[in-house]
C-alpha cells in the first residue's frame, strides 16, 4: 500500500482547505527555508497519532494556523491510504483524519465515522503503521543520532519493532 | 518475548551487511566496487534484550574505527543503511525523511538516490531535500512556497516521471 | 563580577539586531530590504546572571514565533546573528565553522556569504563546507582528498583571489 | 593577527609531517566526505588547548595517526599566528606547538621554548584566543544548538566571555 494524497486545514503554515498529492513511490518535498516542508512532515505524523511533544510543539494548541488566512474550520488532517492493487485497477482505500476539538482533545474519524483513539491505532498497525515505533519517521536533524544510539538504546528500539 | 526479540535482530543483523553494501559501494570505481561492510553484535549473548547491541560500520577502503571517530557523512550512510534494514523486518506502508541528505557530498548523494530508486516499489518514500542532485531523482515534486501577502504555504505538485528524459 | 557580565550583555543586545537586519536582508527584494529583527532580554533585570537570557528572531516579512518553531534554515541564521554579535564583544584572531551552511537554502546561502565576505578583514574565517555556492566566494581554498593507496589525508591549497574575475 | 599556517605531523588521518597555508581572510576547506575537514577543525582545536573529550575522541591517544603512513615522529601540531601588521610589512609572528608525548601527556612550546599549560594559555589569551569560552569554534552539528540554548545556558556563555 502507499500514502495516495494528503487533505490538511488550518495546520501550522497551512491555512485554509490544501489537498496535495497524488504522492509517487519517490516524492521530494522542496521549497526555500522556513516556507512549510517540515510543518508537512508534522501534519503527517500527527494524523498517524504521534504526540505533540515530538513534534515540536508542547501543546496540540500549537498546531492550530496562526495565520490571519486561516479559516474558521477546525485544524485537521486526513490522510488517504492505498492498498496493494487487487486486479484490474481496483484498490482498498482508507481515509483517516485527526481533528482538533475547541476543548484542544483529539477527534479521530476513520472513513469519516469516530472512533476511538484504541481503533484508529489498531487499523494503523494493521496497514503497517506502528506508530510506537516511529521507524518510518525521520525529523530534521535526526538522522546521524540514528548510528550514534547506546547499545542500550537500540535494543531498546528492536524491542519496540519486535 | 524473547523470542520475538531474537527473531527481529536475527533479521536486521542478518541484513545489514548487504545494505550497508549497496549503499555505499561505486561500480565506477576498482577499488570501491564491492562497497563497505556492516555488523551488529549483541554484548550479552544468553538474554539479548537484558544488554546492548553495537552497530559498528567500516567505510569502503578504509580500516575499523569506533563509530564515533567516523565522519558526519559517514554516520549518515550509517544511519540510513541501519534504517532501511529495521523498516525491511516490519515494513510500513511507506517513510518520511527530512533532510537525511544534509551531510552528504555529491558522491553520497547519487549512491543513497540510486539506493532509494532501487527499492521505491517495496516502500514508498517521501523525502524532504534542498539539493537539486537528490530531488532531481525523485518519480513526483511537491514544491512548498510562502505566499509573499498571506504568509501561507503553498503547494504544486509536479509529476517527474513524463520529463522523464528532460531531468535526468 | 556583575558589572563585568553587564557590560557583555549590553553590547551583543545593542548589536544582535543590526547583525540579524544584515544577515538576512536582501536588498532585491523590496518585502524584505530591511531583514528581520532580532532581541535579547533578561529574565531578571536586578541580579542579570543569577536568572536566563531569552533570545528571540523574527524573519523578514514573518509573525513573532518562539525560537522552538522556527525552521532549520531559520534556526541555523539566527545562531550565527548570535556567534558573530558574541564575537564582537571579544573578537578571537579567527573563527572556525564546521559546515554550518547544512540547512541553508540557496538564498540564505548568498546572504551569509555576502556578510561573511564584509567582514572577513575584522575577523578571520575558515570554514568548512560542501556547497559550491558557499565556497565559491572564499579568497582562498584549501583542498582535501584521501590518499588511495595510503589512507591519509592529502591537502592542496588554492588561492581564489588570483582568479578573481573566473570564479565570481 | 591572524591564523597563518599551520603544521600537522601524525594527527590523525594526517600521516607524515604537512605544511597547510597561508590562510587568507576567508578561507573554505573542501572535500568529499571522510577527507579529513574536521580532522583538520580537530588539529587547530587541539593546539590552541581544547580538551579532548569535546573532539570526537575520549583520550588524548586518539589522536595519534593509526594509519600505516605515519612516521615514526610523536603526534604534534604546530600554529603559526601572525600579528597586526606593524608598518612596512613587518609582523609579529608567534608559533604555538602541542605534542603528545609518549606517556599520552601534552607538552606545550612557544616559539620552539617549553612552556607550562598555564603560560601557553596566558599567551593565547593575549592574542583573543579564550579557549573556555570556545566562541570562536562551530563544531559540525552545533550551528542550530546555539540558537536554541536555554536561558541559563545563554547567561553562561555571556558569563564566560565576560
Ligand atoms: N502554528 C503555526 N501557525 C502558522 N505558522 C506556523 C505555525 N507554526 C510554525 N509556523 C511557521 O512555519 C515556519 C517553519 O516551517 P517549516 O519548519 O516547515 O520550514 P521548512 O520548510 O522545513 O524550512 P527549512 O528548510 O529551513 O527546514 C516558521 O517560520 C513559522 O513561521
Ligand atoms: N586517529 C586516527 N588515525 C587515522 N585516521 C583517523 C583517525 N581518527 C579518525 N580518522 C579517520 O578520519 C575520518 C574522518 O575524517 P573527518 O571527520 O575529518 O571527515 P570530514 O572530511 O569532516 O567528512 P564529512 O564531510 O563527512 O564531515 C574517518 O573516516 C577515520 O577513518
Ligand atoms: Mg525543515
Ligand atoms: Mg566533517
Amino acid at each position: 500500500g502507499c500514502l495516495y494524497k494528503l487533505v490538511v486545514q488550518n495546520f501550522k503554515s497551512y491555512a485554509g482547505y490544501l489537498e496535495i498529492g497524488p504522492f509517487k513511490d519517490f516524492t521530494c518535498v522542496i521549497g526555500p527555508n522556513g516556507s512549510g516542508k517540515s510543518n508537512l512532515m508534522d501534519a503527517i505524523s500527527f494524523v498517524v497519532g504521534v504526540t505533540a511533544t515530538t513534534l515540536r510543539g508542547s501543546r496540540i494548541a500549537d498546531f492550530r494556523s496562526n495565520l490571519s488566512t486561516a479559516s474558521a474550520s477546525p485544524t485537521s488532517v486526513s490522510l488517504f491510504y492505498r492498498g496493494p492493487e487487487k486486479g484490474s485497477g481496483k484498490f482498498d482505500e482508507i481515509q483517516f483524519t485527526r481533528t482538533i476539538t475547541s476543548r484542544d482533545t483529539s477527534e479521530y474519524k476513520i472513513d469519516n465515522k469516530k472512533v476511538d483513539e484504541k481503533e484508529y491505532q489498531r487499523r494503523l498497525k494493521s496497514i503497517g503503521l506502528l506508530v510506537k515505533s516511529r521507524n518510518f519517521l525521520v525529523f530534521q536533524n535526526e538522522v546521524e543520532a540514528v548510528a550514534q544510539k547506546t547499545p542500550k538504546q537500540l535494543t531498546e528500539l528492536l524491542e519496540r519493532i519486535s | 518475548r524473547c523470542e520475538l526479540f531474537n527473531k527481529c535482530f536475527d533479521h536486521v543483523k542478518g541484513c545489514i551487511d548487504e545494505i550497508y553494501k549497496e549503499l555505499t559501494c561505486d561500480p565506477t570505481k576498482v577499488e570501491q566496487s564491492v562497497g563497505g561492510s556492516a555488523y551488529l553484535t549483541l554484548n550479552n549473548q544468553e538474554e539479548p534484550y537484558m544488554d546492548g547491541i553495537k552497530y559498528d560500520t567500516i567505510p569502503p577502503g578504509k580500516r575499523f574505527m569506533d563509530m564515533t571517530h567516523l565522519s558526519g557523512g559517514e554516520k549518515t550512510v550509517a544511519a540510513l543503511a541501519l534504517l532501511f534494514a529495521i523498516n525491511s523486518y516490519c515494513p510500513a506502508p511507506f517513510i518520511v525523511l527530512d533532510e537525511v541528505d544534509a551531510a552528504l557530498d555529491a558522491r553520497n548523494v547519487a549512491k543513497v538516490t540510486r539506493y532509494i530508486q532501487s527499492r521505491r516499489h517495496e516502500q514508498q518514500c517521501v523525502i524532504i531535500s534542498l539539493k537539486e542532485r537528490f530531488y532531481e531523482k525523485a518519480d513526483g515534486l511537491v514544491g512548498i512556497c510562502r505566499d509573499i501577502t498571506g504568509g501561507h504555504s503553498n503547494v504544486f505538485t509536479l509529476d517527474l516521471s513524463m520529463y522523464e528524459d528532460g531531468i535526468q
